[in-house]
């Protein structure tokens, strides 16, 4: 099962169109294995991309050096993960 | 066998407990509630359709579909309160009963079988189907860029690791063709509802071009009376319009193929939440979005009943 510890969810907000463009390339960088859960559409239109640990930091510097502001939407996906699952376990052992 | 009434709405479910339990509400409403297979995935799970119906042969028929993307897990348990509301209004609510009066409700709890069962047993965030791509050791296509309605343009993506993978070929995903197939074969579908989450929005074709729909007045109209009424119980924004200008460009979207077929009032809904917690929202929010969302398909419902066409 894969996991997804240290994973967050960033919430991008771009303010043009360049900087979407820019969004829209991680997407074919497969390398970093992100994931956009909200692909960006337009400018002041939030996109929110799922990145994996090992690539969080390479992400957050490429956002950071563009001017594309964000803000962390989901801290740690494997905890939200791990509630769900919790919560699903309790209705079926009643 | 789970019974109907211990079934737990408020939770989330696998696929053997879904489909279970579809069996038990075609058990407790014979009359009214049959299931049909219209298909089989590409790993072979049955395809179910729930079919309402009054009786009547070839009615005008509406559509639904809920979790095409796996991993939107708000709308399989959407799809399942709904199918349980609908069996349980029909006699009770005059607006349901007068729609099944005259028309029957198609409803595909689970769109994406395959991705459905791969969210619970290896990866949560789970969006395509399962099928393997030739060429490339990446899996899976969307199947919501899969159809024939601008298929391969601008809004998908042609890489087969991309989420967005738009596939070889239009309808190559079995689960986009067994719908093809059921919707063509009938051919008195009136309208066509496709649930999916996250972002809270109620939309329209088109998504594969800016060019307005013919219909777009109308389904404007119809989209501001929708969201109302899924606003009135809980006070839960929605924004409406075509998915080209409200999201961005979508090629190949089922609503976009459904609507370039003569189904007017195909809609596209987007289900909780905003964005605080994305696919994994709360199974105590189930019920809730299950609520308000039944506002607004009853709304699409009527409208589709009393504008024949």
């Amino acid at each position: 099962e894969q996991l997804f510890v240290g994973d967050q969810v960033l919430r991008i907000t771009a303010s043009n169109e360049e900087q979407i463009a820019l969004l829209r390339a991680l997407d074919e960088q497969t390398e970093l294995q992100v994931d956009f859960w909200r692909h960006p559409a337009s400018p002041g239109h939030p996109a929110d991309l799922r990145v994996p640990f090992p690539s969080l930091q390479a992400v957050k510097t490429l956002l950071e050096s563009n001017g594309i502001s964000y803000s962390i939407m989901i801290q740690d996906l494997q905890k939200l993960v791990d509630e769900e699952k919790k919560a699903m376990a309790k209705p079926s052992k009643t | 066998k789970r019974s109907g009434s211990t079934f737990n709405f408020a939770s989330y479910h696998t696929i053997d407990e879904i489909y279970d339990w579809m069996d038990t509400l075609v058990a407790d409403h014979p009359d009214l509630v049959s299931k049909l297979q219209i298909g089989q995935s590409y790993e072979n799970r049955s395809l179910y359709v729930l079919k309402f119906s009054t009786g009547g042969s070839n009615r005008s028929a509406i559509w639904l579909d809920t979790g095409i993307h796996s991993r939107e897990w708000i709308t399989q348990a959407t799809g399942a309160w709904t199918a349980n509301k609908i069996a349980e209004e029909y006699g009770q609510d005059p607006s349901v009963t007068a729609v099944l009066d005259s028309m029957d409700i198609f409803l595909e709890i689970i769109a994406n079988p395959d991705g459905f069962a791969y969210t619970h047993s290896s990866n949560r965030m789970w969006r395509k189907t399962r099928s393997r791509n030739s060429g490339s050791l990446c899996v899976g296509v969307d199947p919501n860029r899969n159809w024939n309605a601008g298929f391969g343009v601008a809004g998908a993506s042609r890489n087969p690791c991309s989420e967005t993978y738009h596939g070889p070929y239009a309808n190559s995903e079995p689960e986009v063709k067994a719908i093809v197939d059921f919707v063509n074969n009938h051919g008195n579908i009136k309208a066509f509802i496709s649930i999916h989450s996250y972002s809270q929005l109620l939309l329209y074709p088109y998504g594969y071009t800016r060019t307005p729909a013919p219909d777009q007045r109308e389904l404007h109209e119809i989209s501001k009376k929708a969201v109302a009424a899924l606003s009135s119980l809980y006070g839960t924004s929605y924004q409406y319009g075509s998915i080209y200008t409200t999201i961005y460009q979508a090629s190949g979207s089922s609503v976009d193929w459904s609507y370039n077929q003569g189904i007017k009032y195909s809609f596209t809904f987007e289900l909780r939440d905003t964005g605080r917690y994305g696919f994994l929202l709360p199974a105590s929010q189930i019920i809730p979005t299950a609520q308000e969302t039944w506002l607004a398909l009853k709304v699409i419902m009527q409208h589709t009943l009393n504008h024949p066409y």
